[in-house]
């Protein structure tokens, strides 16, 4: 999971 | 992205295109409350304070500014030129009882303690509870223009589908994020009662009591 990083939703 | 993720971010932008199409075109923000405008703005500005460090796609930061800038249009609309017709008598909701708590739950429980990331937690919290003034409007007249159930539908909508994408996403990309599920889950039961009341009164009378 991509805690922190880029956040792709809206 | 997927179905549900992409549905339910076009639900999003239909029930904020409703509601500003609907205070534009009858010159009134009658029955809305300006609380709950204030608290969506306030939540896509300290969410995508990432637009300006990072970009993912041109339909992410496309969406994003349209959110943004029609918060900020509706909150013009209700506070500056259809002032007259703001009813704020009836919007009381006390919106410090929501963004102070909100504020230091984002400090407490966030994914890293950073000053982007606690901004992004706090925009996920204070959207799970941001449209309570304006059901609390509601429930104080006791009644609704349908249109404007029709926006709280929308939002509603846009809220289940998001779990359904994340269930989704759980299942075929092993993306799990606890913060945006729990916020979101307690978001979506808060549209509840109200989903009830729409599919049996709204659709019935036109009229929403």
């Amino acid at each position: 999971c991509s805690f922190g990083e880029e956040k792709d939703e809206l | 992205m997927n179905v549900f993720r992409l549905t339910g971010d076009l639900s999003h932008l239909a029930a904020i295109i409703i509601l500003l199409l609907k205070i534009w075109k009858t010159r009134s923000c009658a029955g809305i409350s300006g609380k709950s405008q204030i608290l969506f703005a306030l939540v896509f500005t300290t969410r995508y304070l990432d637009l300006l460090t990072s970009f993912i796609s041109l339909y992410n930061t496309c969406m994003k500014i349209i959110y943004v800038g029609c918060a900020y249009a509706t909150v013009y609309l209700i506070y500056a030129k259809f002032r007259a017709t703001y009813d704020g008598n009836h919007d009381t909701f006390r919106i410090e009882f929501l963004v102070v708590p909100v504020g230091g739950l984002a400090f407490l429980v966030n994914h890293d303690f950073s000053p982007l990331e606690i901004l992004w937690t706090f925009s996920i919290y204070l959207e799970s509870v941001a449209i309570l003034p304006q059901l609390f409007m509601i429930s104080k007249t006791g009644e609704a223009e349908t249109i404007t159930t029709h926006y709280l539908f929308c939002l509603g909508v846009y809220r289940a589908l998001y779990l359904f994408n994340w269930i989704w996403r759980f299942y075929f990309e092993g993306f799990f994020d606890m913060i945006a599920i729990v916020a979101g889950v307690v978001q979506t039961i808060l549209y509840c009662d109200f989903f009830y009341l729409y599919v049996t009164k709204v659709n019935a009378v036109q009229r929403f009591q």
